[in-house]
């Protein structure tokens, strides 16, 4: 996963707040067909781990591609991510290439 | 591309 994407980063973001923390904008079937993140909220997961930035868009979600999801479907899987016991982080692999 | 330019904004959603 990841290798045909040479400017792509796994960021593991530890579940350190009760929220994740991001706003996320497209999916399949739209002007921007891989979720982007257009905001990080101060003092969410994300904000706490300092890796995520806005812009960038996400590839995967501890390993599932998010291509070809809708939007709503991309929201989902990241929410459930970051809902499960089953782990304490969620993994995302982004790039900066839109 | 110009059916890309026909392609709906996307929602936003807050995670």
């Amino acid at each position: 996963p990841g290798l045909l994407e040479p400017t792509s980063t796994l960021v593991r973001v530890a579940k350190s707040a009760s929220t994740l923390g991001i706003a996320i904008e497209g999916g399949a079937n739209t002007r921007q067909p891989l979720p982007r993140i257009v905001t990080i909220q101060r003092g969410g997961s994300a904000h706490n781990c300092g890796q995520l930035k806005v812009g960038q868009v996400i590839l995967e979600v501890n390993g599932v591609p998010l291509r070809g999801r809708e939007h709503r479907d991309a929201a989902q899987l990241i929410a459930e991510a970051f809902k499960t016991k089953e782990r304490d982080h969620v993994d995302f692999l982004v790039t900066e290439f839109n | 591309r110009e059916k890309r330019l026909t392609l709906p904004p996307s929602e936003i959603t807050l995670l």
